[in-house]
Parts: C-alpha cells; sequence; structure tokens
C-alpha cells in the first residue's frame, strides 16, 4: 500500500514544487515505485519534468471530473520508477467547478485508490492556496510535507496551515500526519537563515526534517532543462540533500 | 484622483509582497501621499511593516465585510506620506464568505472609493491565487503591475495572468491596463536570469520597466526588522532599485 504524501504551504515560492519532483526522482534511485502528482493550475512540476502541459491526452483535470481513471493519465518519466500524472492549465477552472460538486473534497482520494497497490509512494505537488485543490490533497494524503523558506514572512503562514491541518483532520481525514517541516533555500551568508531555523525550533513541537535543503542554483537551473536534480546536477550541493531526505523519508515510511 | 495599482502574480513568492511596500515607500519619500493595503490573508505587507497583525481593532476584513468605512482601518507608518490599510488572518475566511455576496467582486472597489481624493496612489498587495480576492484587487485598481521572479517557471504563469486580465476587462473592469512587468530577483551570477529577461522580451509585447531588480539580501532581511528597504538599507543595491521603480512609476502615472 502506497504512502500518500502532500507537499504543502500556502506561502509562494518556498520550495514544494522542486521538494516534489526531487524528492520523488530519488525516492525512485532508492528502488522504490513512485507516483508523483501535479495537482497545481501552474503545471510546474509538469514542466520540471520536461513535459508539454499543452499537448496532453489525459491530465489530473479529466480525473477529478470523473471521466478518466488516473491509470490512463500516468505516463513515464526519465527515471526508472518514476510516474507523474501531468496537470495542464485547465486545473485552474477545478476550483470553481468543484464548489458545487458532490462529495467535493474526496475528488482526488477515490481518484488514486486504485492505484495505491501500484506504488510505495505518491507524492502531491500543489498550489499556494488553501482552496479546493488542496483540500483534496489533504484528504487524499496519509501525511504532509511542510517546506520551510528561511525567510522573514515563513513562520505566520505555518500557524495558519497547522490550523487548517487540524480542521481537515477533524472533519475530512483523521489519519492525517505531518511527517514533518522542511528547511528549504538555507542561506549560509546571511544570519537570517539561522534565526528562522531557531524560532522554528522554538515553536514548533512536530519533527523538523535533519536534512536542510541550501539555497543552490543549480536548483533554479534544473527544471529549464525539464530534469531533477539528480540527472541535471548530480553532484550539486541540492542533489546531496533531497537524496539525503529521500533517505530520511524512506526511513520514516518504509518497514523493512 | 489616486492611480490605485494592484501587484498580481498568481506564482507564489516573486517578490510581490516586497514591490508593494517598497515602492509604497519610495513614492512616499518623493513626496506623493500613498496609501498602501493588504489583501493577503498571510499579513505579510502588514508584518513588513512591523505592525502586529493579530493585535489590530479594525483590518481590511471588516471593510470587506460592510462593517467598518475604510478611514477607520488605515494607520500611519514610519514613513512620512505612507499610510497603511492591514490585513489580519481571518481575511482567509472572506475568500469563502464572498462566494455568495451580493456584488462580490466590487466590494474592495466601494470600500476604497470614499479614499480616492486623499491619496496620490493606492498599491494593493495580494494571495498567490486568482480566488475572489485578487478578482476584487483587480476589479478595484485602474492598472497592475506583474513581478516576475528571472527563474524557468515564471513565464507560464503570465499567460495565464494574462488570460484572467481579459477576463476582468470584459466582465468588470474595462479600464484596467498593464502598467508593466518587473523583473525581480535577477541574479548576474547565473545565465538562467538573462535567458527568463530575453524570453520576456520576446513574448511579451508589453511594458517592461527598464528597472530591473537584483537578487540582494537586504531585501530579505528588511521585513524581519519591520522596516521598508529605505529605513533598513537605504545604500543597498535592493533600495537603489525600488527608489528607481517608483521614479518610473511617478513618470508614467503622475501628469505635472
Ligand atoms: N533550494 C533552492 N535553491 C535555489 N533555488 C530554489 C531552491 N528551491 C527552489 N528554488 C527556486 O525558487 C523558485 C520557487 O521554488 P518552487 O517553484 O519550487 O516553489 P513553490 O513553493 O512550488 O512555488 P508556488 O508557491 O508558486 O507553487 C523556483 O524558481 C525554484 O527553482
Ligand atoms: N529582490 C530580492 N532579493 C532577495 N530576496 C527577495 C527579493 N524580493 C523578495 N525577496 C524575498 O523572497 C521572499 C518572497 O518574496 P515576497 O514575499 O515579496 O513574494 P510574494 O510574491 O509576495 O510571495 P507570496 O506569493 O507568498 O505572496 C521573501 O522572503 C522576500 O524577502
Ligand atoms: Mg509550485
Ligand atoms: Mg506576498
Amino acid at each position: 500500500m502506497a504512502n500518500v504524501i502532500s507537499i504543502v504551504n500556502q506561502k509562494g515560492g518556498v520550495g514544494k514544487t522542486t521538494t516534489a519532483i526531487n524528492l520523488a526522482a530519488h525516492l525512485a534511485l532508492l528502488g522504490q515505485k513512485v507516483l508523483l502528482l501535479d495537482l497545481d493550475p501552474q503545471t510546474n512540476c509538469t514542466m520540471g519534468l520536461g513535459v508539454n502541459h499543452a499537448a496532453l491526452p489525459k491530465t489530473i483535470y479529466d480525473c477529478l471530473r470523473n471521466e478518466t481513471e488516473l491509470s490512463e493519465a500516468i505516463m513515464p518519466t526519465a527515471i526508472e520508477g518514476l510516474s507523474l500524472v501531468p496537470a495542464s492549465i485547465d486545473l485552474a477552472g477545478a476550483e470553481v467547478e468543484l464548489v458545487t460538486a458532490l462529495a467535493r473534497e474526496t475528488r482526488l482520494k477515490r481518484a488514486i485508490e486504485p492505484e495505491l497497490d501500484n506504488y510505495r509512494f505518491v507524492i502531491i505537488d500543489g498550489p499556494p492556496s488553501l482552496g479546493l485543490l488542496t483540500v483534496n490533497s489533504l484528504t487524499a494524503a496519509h501525511s504532509v510535507i511542510i517546506p520551510i523558506q528561511c525567510e522573514y514572512y515563513a513562520l505566520t503562514g505555518l500557524t495558519q496551515l497547522l490550523h487548517t491541518l487540524g480542521l481537515i483532520r477533524r472533519s475530512l481525514n483523521p489519519e492525517l500526519d505531518v511527517l514533518g517541516v522542511l528547511l528549504t533555500m538555507y542561506d549560509a551568508r546571511t544570519k537570517l537563515s539561522a534565526q528562522v531555523s531557531e524560532e522554528l525550533r522554538q515553536h514548533f513541537r512536530g519533527h523538523i526534517f535533519s536534512t536542510v535543503i541550501p539555497r543552490n542554483i543549480r536548483l533554479t537551473e534544473a527544471p529549464s532543462h525539464g530534469q531533477p536534480i539528480c540527472l541535471y546536477a548530480p553532484d550539486s550541493r541540492g542533489a546531496t540533500a533531497y537524496s539525503a531526505l529521500a533517505e530520511e523519508v524512506k526511513q520514516l515510511l518504509v518497514k523493512e
């Protein structure tokens, strides 16, 4: 049975997509069978793997509208063991279309259920908001990873997010647990990163991954080559960090 | 009569809040009377000016619910000529609450109308999404500034955003015009910034500000001190860039 992990934070630009792509790729390199699912209308996850989001037969949007089985939208990637469910920009319409739909919060959960025995991990990327797409992701997930940028605005967002997770747990998904908070874009040149990290350790009682993702130019460049960091720059600090994160996630979730 | 400018981009973390705060502050330094309005439930604009978003009597949320005049929520800042309408996190509820409200798209436009003769500029910061709060901002605005991060994912977002602006123009605000696209976080160390900027100039027919905001550590640090860059590090490259932007915006909009 797959571990379904939602990468979530309504604060924008904190490294959700970068984490979804590179964690999924490194878990596949560790021999795990992984399904990466793009639930963001910006289609960044799909683009970051070099897929043209405008020329796809089936996407997650068709699955949410109950018109397509998830298996019809699944496509292979350049990494052995990693498959992708792509997004297209008409997903932006789903937020509005789902408002009046029946069982609107559990559409994604029902769409991925038939595939849960085919993968060890399902990683879901999402938009920077707490709307219906994120609610679908949190309802389908067993656990969440919260990327937090080591910059000033990072911490208020966390309080709001934990509040929303509590609402989801009470009404839609009692099992939902926080796998951990991941510090991203850590910049050793400035005291700010250390200050944010220190403040997080004081205020947040949950698990903080010991892996910290450094700010690394290679991670910015990789998506423009349509490749995860393990293919674009396997010896970079970015690749080393995401490889260490994949080990940590595997240790936490894969019972040998 | 005020020029109402909405800072908008549904892509997260591109520098919307940083642009809103520092453009507003530098316009005030140029002797303009400026009202900065925080329409993001993350309250980053409010925090970036050192205001405690949890201890406010009145915020933009109360104004949208028609319970308070905007004038009651306006507060002074450390900069002469710059006033703030703060946000609180209960603004997150507005997206849902407004869905069934009457004339839900024009709430902000009607709330700010009585103040338009008291300011030369009204600058509106918003969330990284195209929901009802952003629609309110775009309906109240005369023009928009679109910050674009010089990184790979920046350009798809622009196509979607221009599409949304077209919809707003046709149904809610025929006058809405794009004042310009602003390149942010430009990093001369990597070819990527130059590539994104080149691609933008080829594909985007509208106005691109000649001011480019460099990636500058001082801009990251300033909000943690509750100050705009002009107070925190007035000689930094970040302050120089936002000062140049304010000049450009003033030239475009203020007819002597
Ligand atoms: N550790 C890092 N070092 C340097 N750049 C990074 C790092 N992580 C992400 N980036 C870059 O920062 C930008 C934002 O990252 P990303 O798109 O992954 O964030 P996001 O949270 O998914 O954004 P959104 O909220 O819009 O979905 C991207 O251009 C990405 O390439
Ligand atoms: N030119 C710059 N150089 C360095 N850091 C910057 C620059 N502009 C913004 N930042 C930092 O990058 C982060 C994202 O910027 P900001 O919060 O302004 O983006 P945003 O678009 O408002 O994000 P959101 O989509 O969440 O509203 C912040 O921590 C900010 O301090
Ligand atoms: Mg993303
Ligand atoms: Mg912001």
